[in-house]
Parts: structure tokens; sequence; C-alpha cells
């Protein structure tokens, strides 16, 4: 089930009769190309090929199976392992609505997704969810949410984000964005409906005020769920921005964006090595059906290409 | 972070992480650190110093030499079509180059909102042509995106634009009727401006890792695509991926994209560019 490409470039390198240290060796420098061109990054890899190196040598025992598929399997076997478990649980709140919060890099697809995962929460939890709007500074970001909110029927809170610019000055920058989601959550409350999806701008992990508007969010609604929504495209940086992420807000999910692309997505192994936290959905469309559960099992294959 | 000034081979194989993070890819890198490998045992590179400032070099060459500049048509309008795969900062960058062009108050720079499909994708544009008060041509919701690059072209040409910068909706390469309406858009102003486009800018985001070169290449398919805006470069990634569309498909960097407003591209300038990749 396997694609070819790895595979066929084990086999061939992988000379008949039984595993040896020294053909794994040789198959483990295929995986490492393999996974070089899948985008998994590099500390990740290291780390990967030792833990698979060590179970196949346990293995080296086993006779009458092709070495080099033998190889390929506990690569698969690990992969899906590290990139597992299947889990799209959604803390739920006790009392007051459900929080979730969504955060990642400019253009990862927060927006969209807020819109997807509000319409998988209608049509596959029977939850009533509120968008809000707390991206202040993309031009027609609210415009955007709304839009969203149109299409699916539900309800959008926003707030001008030009309005108490005077008293900005009062307030340091980044309260705005909570007070926003604070409103929001109110919002929801009194309309009876049981989930909030926040929508945050685009930001770099580097920018120290963006990243502590995050943390003043966090702080001040305590959202049962942050989602880190990653593109599945990126490339060597997914380690940095996403341990950077987590470090600071302690993130519950990931949502990996775009795999209706042909990007090979090694992202995904990455994210999870150096988070610890599951890949919860994957965006496979522009559409706003276009939200499915992760399978580690299919990511596994893409991957190994 | 190179120890001491010594140099062995495997003091040369430790670049390899460096270009490696630097998204360079894999079989760019072994090339690279192969011919240090050869320059080492040649004798020609004796102390880190030369093997870095070789690199340096190497790579400069592979990225072209002279940063090319925005094209400019021999009689105006000088069209520019702005595409790229979804997010990766193509309206955006439409408004950093208006900027360019305008500040100067020179030119005359019509826009066309030729994302038609994604929610408030006009309203974005719109804005941005209203702060930096230059006309837009904007066409009704879900409008045939070819039809409003055909108006575009038409009016820029009859009213005396220097300048008409089209900006697309995003796709993946992978969605041929989507890569098809691109076709189409450039198509269509041809009608009017017979040599158009005169200028096809790709927007890579410079976290995205080796499936930019696949964009590159798909969307050399079906647009004459003449340089490329690396954006987001303000961030920790380094978009060395660049190199590669370079060097296999001749596409060069014209523009970097360092952060959300207008004022923040910049002519690509491969000298800084390599130094951000080793650093
Ligand atoms: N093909 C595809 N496109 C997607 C997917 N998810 C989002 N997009 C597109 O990606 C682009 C960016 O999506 P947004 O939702 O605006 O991204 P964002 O993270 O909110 O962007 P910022 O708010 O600017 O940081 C849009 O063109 C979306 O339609 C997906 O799963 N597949
Ligand atoms: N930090 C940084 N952010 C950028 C840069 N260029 C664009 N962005 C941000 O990236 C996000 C996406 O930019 P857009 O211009 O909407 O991207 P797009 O390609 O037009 O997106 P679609 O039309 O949905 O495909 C926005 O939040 C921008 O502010 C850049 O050079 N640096
Ligand atoms: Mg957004
Ligand atoms: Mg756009």
């Amino acid at each position: 089930q396997l694609t070819d490409g790895l595979s066929g470039a084990i086999s061939r390198l992988v000379s008949r009769g039984k595993l040896t240290e020294a053909n794994i060796d040789e198959g483990l420098r295929e995986v490492r190309k393999a996974l070089l061109e899948a985008d998994v990054a590099l500390p990740v890899i290291k780390d990967f090929i030792d833990k698979v190196k060590a179970k196949a040598v346990g293995q080296l025992q086993i006779e009458g199976v092709d070495p080099g598929q033998q190889i390929v399997k506990v690569v698969n076997d690990e992969l899906v392992a590290l990139m597992g478990p299947i889990d799209t649980r959604i803390r739920e709140q006790g009392n007051g609505p459900t929080i979730i919060m969504m955060v990642g890099l400019q253009g990862a697809g927060k927006t969209t997704s807020c819109g997807k995962l509000a319409k998988y929460l209608v049509e596959k939890k029977r939850r009533k969810p509120v968008l809000v709007a707390a991206d202040l500074q993309r031009p027609a970001a609210i415009d955007q949410l709304k839009v969203l909110g149109e299409q699916l029927g539900l309800p959008v809170y926003s707030e001008d984000p030009n309005a108490s610019k005077g008293l900005t000055g009062i307030f340091k920058r980044g309260s705005r964005a909570a007070e926003v989601c604070k409103n929001g959550v109110k919002f929801a409350t009194q309309a009876g409906c049981d989930t909030v999806i926040l929508d945050t701008a685009g930001r770099l992990h580097i920018d120290d005020d963006l990243m502590k508007e995050l943390r003043d969010v966090k702080e001040r609604l305590e959202p049962q769920n942050i989602f880190l929504v990653v593109d599945a495209m990126t490339g060597q940086d997914a380690v940095k921005s996403a341990k950077e992420f987590n470090d600071q807000l302690a993130v519950d999910g990931v949502i990996l964006t775009k795999l209706d692309g042909d990007a090979r997505g090694g992202a995904a192994l990455s994210i999870k090595a150096v988070t610890g936290k599951t890949i919860k959905f994957i965006g496979t469309g522009e559409k706003l059906d276009r939200l499915e559960e992760f399978h580690p099992d299919r990511m596994a294959s893409r991957v190994l290409g | 972070r190179l120890l001491g000034g010594g140099l062995d081979e495997d003091i040369i194989d430790s670049l390899e992480e460096i270009l490696l993070r630097a998204d360079i890819g894999v079989t760019a890198t072994q090339r690279l650190i192969g011919g240090l490998k050869e320059g080492y045992r040649a004798g020609n590179l004796k102390d880190q110093a030369q093997v870095l400032e070789f690199l340096k070099t190497g790579l400069k060459e592979k990225l072209g030499g002279e940063a090319p500049k925005l094209r400019e048509a021999p009689k105006p309008p000088t069209v520019v079509i702005v595409a790229g795969v979804n997010g990766s900062g193509k309206t955006t960058s439409v408004a950093k180059l208006t900027h360019l062009l305008t500040r100067g108050g020179e030119k005359k720079v019509l826009l066309a909102a030729c994302d038609t499909f994604r929610a408030a994708a006009v309203e974005q544009l719109a804005t941005w042509a209203g702060r930096l008060g230059v006309d837009i041509v904007r066409g009704q919701t879900g409008a045939d995106p070819a039809a409003v690059a055909h108006d575009a072209c038409e009016k820029a040409l009859k009213q005396g634009y220097d300048y008409l910068v089209i900006d697309t909706a995003g796709r993946l390469h992978t969605d041929k009727n989507l890569m098809r309406e691109l076709e189409k858009i450039a198509r269509v102003g041809k009608k009017h401006i017979p040599d158009s486009p005169h200028e096809v800018l790709l927007v890579l985001d410079a976290t995205t890792g080796q499936n930019a070169v696949r964009q590159a290449k798909e969307f050399l398919e079906v647009l004459p695509v003449s340089g490329i805006i690396l954006a987001k470069l303000d961030g920790t990634a380094k978009g060395g991926i660049v190199v590669v569309i370079r060097e296999e498909l001749g596409i060069p960097v014209k523009f970097v994209g360092l952060g959300e407003q207008p004022t923040d591209m910049q002519p690509f300038d491969a000298g800084v560019f390599v130094d951000g990749l080793l650093s």
C-alpha cells in the first residue's frame, strides 16, 4: 500500500537475503533522502532514523521476509505511530460556551478553517457556534469572516476595528483583540450559542508584540481549545514556528491545510515530533465542506511518497 | 558557528545542515557540498573562511547575478499579472508594487480585482486601492475573472495608465481548471494589448518547502512567469528554494516581501539574500 517511490528505491539498494545492519544503513539513507524531499525537518529526521534503525536492528533475526520491504514496513509503522493517534476531540466547556481559538502564521488558512470548523460542528456535533472576527488588522478580514458566516447561516460577532481608537492610546496595543474576543463570548452567551470560534490575525512567531497579544487573549478567555493552523506545504521552518506557538500558548491541536495540493506534507511529522500535539483535522479545499479528520496512516503514505 | 579556522571534510559536511534547513533541498545541497569537497581536495580551499566565500559565490551565481527590474513595456500600459497558490501573499504584494510605482508620483497605476471567488477578496484589494489612492476595476461577485481582466486592459489602454496590475485568486497548481482560468486571464488582455502580459510575477511564500519548485513549474506551463516575489522573508524561513527554481527553471527573484505594509517590499539583492541563507 506504500507508493513505489521509497519501496522501489530501497529494494533496488538492499540486496536479496536477510536483513543486516549494512543493508539497514543503506535503506535508511534512502529514507532520509525521501523524508528531506518531503519537507520533514532535519532534526526530526535524525531522531526518526535513529528510532527506525533501533527497531529494524531488533528484527535482524526474522527470516523469510524481503529485507527491503521489512525496512519500509518499520518506517511506515513508526511514522504512523509518531503522527497518531486519531484524535478529533474538541474539549467542551462545562458552564458557558466552548471556546476554540485559531492561531498561526499569515495565510495558513485560519479564517477559512473557522468557517469549515463551524460547519463541521453544526452538522456533525449539533453545536450552535458563533464566529468572532478578532483579526483587526488585515484589510477586509472582518468582511471575509462575515461572508463565511452568511454562507453558513451562522452569526458573526465583530466590532469596528477603528472603534475606541481614542481609548487605544490609553490601553497598550494588544488589548483590542482580547476585548473583541471577550465581547464575542458575551454575545454568544446572550444569543444562546454553545461554541465560540475566534479568528485571529496571522502573525510571525518572532513578533513579540503580536505573540503577546495571543497570550493576552488566552489569559483573558481561557479557551478550551487552541488550534494551530499550518500550511501543508511548509518546509524546514515548520519546526521553528510550531515550537514557538506551542511554547507560548500550549496549543491543543493542529489543523493542516491545503492537502488537496501535491505537497508531501512532511511538516505534519515535524510538528508532531516537536510539539507532541496531534493533527486533528486537515483542509482539503477552499470550500467550507473541505474539512476532514486526520488519518495518520494516509499521511504516512503521502509523506513517504 | 563553525569552530576555529581549521578545515576538514567533516566541517564541510556540517555545512550540509545549514543548506538543508534553508530549504535548498537534497539534490542541490549534495551538489554544493560535493563542489566544496572537490575544491578542498584540490587544495584550493584551505580554511573555513575560503569555504564560506566559495559557497556564497556559488549560490550567488546560481541566483543569476544582477537583480532584474520590474519590466516596463515599450509603450504604456505595462500589464503585470500577479499569481500564486492560496495565501502566498499576492494581494498584499500588489499593494506593495503599487506603492513602489506610485510613491515618486511618477506612475499612474490601475488595479484589477480578478479574484472574483474568495470571500471579501475584492474588498481587500479595494481597501488597498483606497489607501494608496489608485483606481481599481472590479466585477460582480462570481464574475468571470477574464471578463474583469478584459475590461481592465481596455480601460488601462484608453485612459492612459502606465501600469495595470492584475491580482488573481489563489489556486493550487494541481487544479487543472483553475490553471486554465489563469491562462485565459492572460489571453483576453491581448485583444487590447497584444504583447501583454509584460510581466508575470509568481508570489511564493518563503516558508514553502520543496513544493515551491512544482508550483513554479506548473505556473510556468500556463503563464510566461518572468519573476518571483518571495514573500514573508521577514520570518525565520530562508526561502532557499528560489536557488533551485532559478537554476532549474531560469525564473529570477525580483522582489522580497518583508512585512504586511505597502512599504515592506524591496528589490531582490542576491548578496544580502545569500548572507541570510547561511546565517
Ligand atoms: N486549496 C485550499 N485552499 C485553502 C485551504 N484552506 C484555506 N485555503 C485558501 O488559502 C487562502 C488563505 O486562507 P485564509 O483563511 O484567508 O488564511 P488566514 O490564515 O486566515 O490568513 P491571514 O488571516 O492573512 O493570516 C485562501 O485563498 C483560502 O481559500 C485548503 O484546505 N485548500
Ligand atoms: N509577515 C509578512 N506577511 C505577509 C507578507 N506578504 C503577505 N503577508 C500576509 O500574508 C497574508 C496573506 O496575504 P494575501 O495578500 O491575502 O495573500 P494572497 O496570496 O492574496 O491570498 P489568497 O488571495 O487568499 O490566495 C496576509 O495576512 C498578509 O498580510 C510578507 O512579506 N510578510
Ligand atoms: Mg485570516
Ligand atoms: Mg489575494
